[in-house]
């Protein structure tokens, strides 16, 4: 059973849809698959088809939890179409930031809420916000791991040494369990001198975290979420599909053996 | 003089790319630019080739402003080669948010700052953090329009609403002459037809708002911010360069005719 963070300073570098489409290709593995949708953005639920908030989400056990009327995140699971369960985000989330600055033990909600639950599962994933704010905090004290996808640029190159920097105080001072699992390229193009040059980097800055596997350019992936689906729910032979496959196979030899 | 905020409620749609050619396109038209970096991720100053923090940034002049010391932005202006100004991010502004909440008038600290140099600049862009924070509020309450780039897929384009429903608030209640300038496409290929939906769906809903120019994919724009530099520094003659330069030219049909 692992707790799962996908999470990078930087926008736009795939997170959602790693979230969405690892969980997917590990469900359809046979694997227990809960996803946490912990961006304000609610793109997570979004691209499951979850188009209006339900009355119980992240925020509302959060907030519970916040006024010591104890939240329970069970109340706020969505069993999708594809056999994955996931927790809904809400806007609210946006100013949740606010309401936990003052409280004793602000970075443990989410590991709080999350006890009664992690027996239940084989993976458990967290869509993080792009920035290193409070709930992304909260995200990675409840992790066992984080995995950073990102776009072979520079911006999110930047993007990496950034958040590495925050993993490192975090695992000093609020959760040693913390461990990288690894980068993982996307929107990656071999043609691409570029991409080719980031990833490079990569490798030998971080010796044996990049994963071999990475997750090519393809706009199915984007039509996938238009119609509020994974992946192998609207397209199984489509290169999209066929990458998170695979990338699901690594994680599964790296988290074993690990 | 216009200050004009680059924005959406979406990671990676552009907006610093867009913040940083837009401002060089115009400066190449002999309009005097300044570019605001008001994100924590400091991508803008970063794509400028400004890689250390300098003492004098947003941050550092938004907490004496905060302390009642009286911050100067005047101070933390770097000129760069290309001839356009720059006020340049620090990491600290992820906390700034915190140091601000209480604060009375915390929505106008940055509207305040620019005031003394507002009639120094035929153009003043400020590149926001992709959430809608205190930071992004401070940015809108200090501008004259807002200006949204997004690539034409399904999530950015819900990222357009989630925009538009903040900004309405914040033109009743903070800023009323706050005008939507429009929505720019970034990353488009007109062969795909989901950026041709997505264009043609924001046109249907935002009459007249949508920019005729389109930003085409195009892999300079990437390699120029390695570089630290803009596009026309760093290639006039690839796609983004056009492309961009084009956008100049209707950005001051549109914000003269306003
Ligand atoms: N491999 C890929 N090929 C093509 N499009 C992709 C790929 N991965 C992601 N996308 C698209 O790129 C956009 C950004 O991806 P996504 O939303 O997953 O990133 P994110 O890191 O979660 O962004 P944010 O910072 O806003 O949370 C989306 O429109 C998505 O559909
Ligand atoms: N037209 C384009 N063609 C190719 N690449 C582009 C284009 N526009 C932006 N990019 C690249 O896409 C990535 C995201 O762009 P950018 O950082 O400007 O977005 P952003 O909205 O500022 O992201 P964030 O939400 O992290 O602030 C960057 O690596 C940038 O170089
Ligand atoms: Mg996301
Ligand atoms: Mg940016």
């Amino acid at each position: 059973m692992s707790v799962i963070s996908i999470a990078i300073q930087k926008g736009g570098s795939g997170k959602t849809t790693t979230a969405l489409n690892l969980g997917a290709a590990l469900s359809q593995e046979g694997k227990k698959v809960l996803l946490i949708d912990a961006d304000p953005q609610a793109n997570l639920s979004q691209s499951l088809g979850i188009e209006d908030e339900p009355q119980f989400n992240l925020y509302s056990e959060l907030k519970k939890d916040i006024l010591q009327e104890g939240g329970d995140l069970s109340k706020a699971i969505v069993h999708t179409a594809a056999g994955i369960d996931v927790i809904p985000a809400s806007i609210d989330l946006a100013i949740v930031e606010l309401e936990m600055a003052g409280l004793m033990g602000r970075e443990y909600l989410i590991s709080d809420l999350l006890k009664p639950l992690v027996d239940e599962y084989d993976y458990i994933f967290i869509d993080c916000p792009h920035a290193i704010s409070l709930l992304t905090v909260n995200a990675l004290v409840a992790s066992d791991y984080v995995m950073l996808p990102l776009p072979g640029e520079f911006l999110p190159l930047k993007g990496v040494y950034g958040f590495m920097r925050q993993f490192e105080i975090i695992r000093k001072k609020l959760n040693p369990r913390l461990e990288l699992l690894g980068m993982v390229m996307t929107k990656y193009d071999e043609r691409k001198s570029m991409n080719v040059g980031v990833k490079k980097q990569l490798e030998e800055k971080f010796d044996g975290k990049v994963f071999h596997t990475v997750i090519r350019t393809n706009i199915q992936l984007a039509k996938a979420q238009e119609a509020g689906k994974d992946i192998f729910s609207y397209d199984r032979s489509a290169n999209g599909a066929k990458d998170y496959r695979q990338l699901a196979g690594e994680l599964m030899e790296r988290s074993y053996s690990e």
